[in-house]
């Protein structure tokens, strides 16, 4: 029987969530979440079983070493979530910026989405899923990914302009922005927004017997911090600490360090003056930094807490696939770095969780409800076991064919070496049978 | 599928050092591709140079180097590359499956 999906994916989220081992981030709603899902410890970038040679024809002649590649996923976000979401790699979708759209720039390639809908789901795309503008043809991949236009929070637009009081008493468009909610445009932020609209959709859904795909695209973690300022008061700034390593490896070659630009044109950031391209920033602003990203995972949590509630309330826990995940993660400060621009793990390593209902969890109709949402602002933080994990490597290109399998569809074929002509394939592992195998070693 | 897995992720630079176009690069300003490999035990960085209108790469323009071994330095602070010999390394690499 085919299960509906519940597609959630953060923005900028590292793994600083409580069911990855951060002790510091109050996340109860993703660690309850987590306690009933397969958990992938370590989602960082594509893992390839087959070695794809592209450097054969350059290597000089009379060289005997024959240097395979396998190209997967970078850390920047349009490529990365086009890469996701078609199971192909960088160097297939050859997609390194955000101005070009893959059917056009380089091949017809199917999403997981488009490929649902193909199988008689009715799909729906709420947030930021795929990156907007030229990256997705300005319609979010509309109508080939989607039964209906995506949805995107009107207060979206305010993200980048001058909401943020800063001590002039006066708005700017800073990084650190914890906002009365009630004083914003609307009264509401984006990613509220967009959990009223998911939860809307669910209601519509949930007496249909097509089944459905729904992508839910939450705009934080990403900068700036404009989050409910309350969350700030989760992580008090005197308990912050600064990263372990905050300062710039003296063997970190320079081509591997990222300047962090995106973090610097912010105007509270700017008018610290910090030297290009090293800095650092001042310690007790790194640390406001961190307690504003804390408590922006703290925000993002809430609203995936209000949506999974939903999905319990409208009886469609046991009947849902739920997939949790990030396009990529963020510097904190280690190595002196910010933002996302460089191959440290930080910015590579990903959440992953799967929750699968009568797979990773049983549903007991007797008993109290699956998700029963949890305030971080006013509830104690619970303690959950996380004991579906799994330690190896895994992609993100390796989310199409799972989420396919686990939902009850034939999961695509692999790609040939060479696969720009063809349309459906995956470049990724069906990870299923990791749901009933008991890792070794 | 108990085997120990390998991960791989890669990032774009327009030149050796950093400039204000070195986070988000236009395609037409990559010179340098960075390709990482990671496993459990370690991770291994190659910045190569890449021609933008081919999306070549050549492994025999190596930029820079990274070897980080998780064990003792998981903060990957403490950067090994030049006390390894690079073709054994890309022996190793040419070994895998």
């Amino acid at each position: 029987e085919r299960r509906n999906v519940l597609f959630i994916m953060a923005d900028d989220l590292r793994t600083s969530l409580g069911c990855y081992g951060d002790s510091v981030v109050k996340s109860p709603n993703i660690d309850q979440l987590a306690s009933k899902s397969k958990v992938f410890l370590n989602a960082y970038a594509q893992v390839s079983w087959c070695c794809i040679c592209l450097c054969s024809e350059i290597l000089p002649r009379g060289n005997l070493l024959k240097l395979c590649f396998v190209l997967s996923q970078q850390a920047v976000c349009a490529p990365s979530r086009t890469s996701m979401l078609t199971s192909r790699r960088p160097d297939t979708t050859r997609l390194y910026d955000f101005k070009s759209y893959w059917r056009v720039h380089s091949g017809n390639y199917t999403t997981l989405p488009q490929y649902f809908k193909s199988q008689g789901y009715f799909t729906m795309s709420v947030g930021k899923v795929f990156h907007p503008g030229i990256a997705s043809n300005h319609t979010d991949d509309y109508p080939y990914s989607w039964s209906i236009p995506a949805y995107h929070p009107a207060s979206f637009r305010y993200e980048k302009e001058k909401m943020c009081k800063g001590e002039d008493g006066k708005l700017h468009a800073n990084l650190l922005c914890a906002v009365n909610v009630t004083q914003q445009p609307g009264g509401t932020l984006p990613d509220m927004e967009s959990t009223d609209e998911a939860v809307r959709l669910l209601k519509t859904r949930a007496n249909d017997d097509v089944p459905f795909f729904l992508a839910v695209g939450f705009h934080k973690p990403h900068i700036p911090f404009r989050i409910p300022q309350e969350y700030l008061g989760l992580y008090p700034i005197e308990q912050m600490t600064l990263a372990p390593d905050p300062n710039v490896p003296k063997l970190l070659p320079p081509v591997a360090y990222n300047p962090w630009t995106d973090v610097r044109k912010r105007d509270d950031v700017q008018k610290l003056n910090i030297s290009f391209p090293y800095g650092p920033i001042p310690k007790d602003f790194q640390l406001r930094i961190r307690q504003h990203y804390y408590a922006a995972v703290s925000y993002m949590d809430a609203q995936v807490g209000r949506l999974l509630r939903t999905l319990d309330e409208l009886g469609l826990a046991n009947s849902t696939t739920v997939v949790f995940t990030s396009d990529h993660g963020w510097s904190l400060g280690e190595h002196g770095e910010w933002a996302k621009y460089s191959n440290f793990d930080v910015t590579t390593h990903v959440p992953l969780i799967f929750f699968v209902p009568g797979v990773t969890s049983c549903h007991d109709q007797l008993r109290e409800s699956t998700f029963p949402f949890i305030d971080p602002l006013t509830q104690s933080k619970p303690i959950f076991k996380i004991d579906k994990v799994m330690r190896n490597m895994v992609e993100l290109v390796d989310v199409f064919p799972t989420v396919s399998y686990m939902a009850g569809l034939k999961a695509p074929q692999p790609c040939p070496d060479i696969s720009f002509q063809k349309e459906l394939c995956t470049e990724g592992n069906n990870l299923a049978y990791t749901f009933q195998h008991q890792e070794q070693g | 599928q108990d085997e120990e897995a390998i991960s791989f992720s890669q990032y774009p630079r327009p030149a050796d050092t950093p400039q204000v176009n070195s986070d988000l690069p236009d395609l037409k300003d990559i010179k340098i591709m960075g390709y990482s490999l990671r496993s459990r035990d370690y991770r291994y960085t190659l910045w190569l140079g890449f021609n933008p209108k081919t999306f070549k790469v050549n492994v025999s323009d190596v930029h820079a180097g990274e070897l980080y071994m998780l064990a003792d330095d998981p903060g990957q602070d403490n950067n090994v590359y030049s006390d390894f010999e690079p073709s054994v390394m890309l022996t190793k690499m040419a070994s895998l499956p």
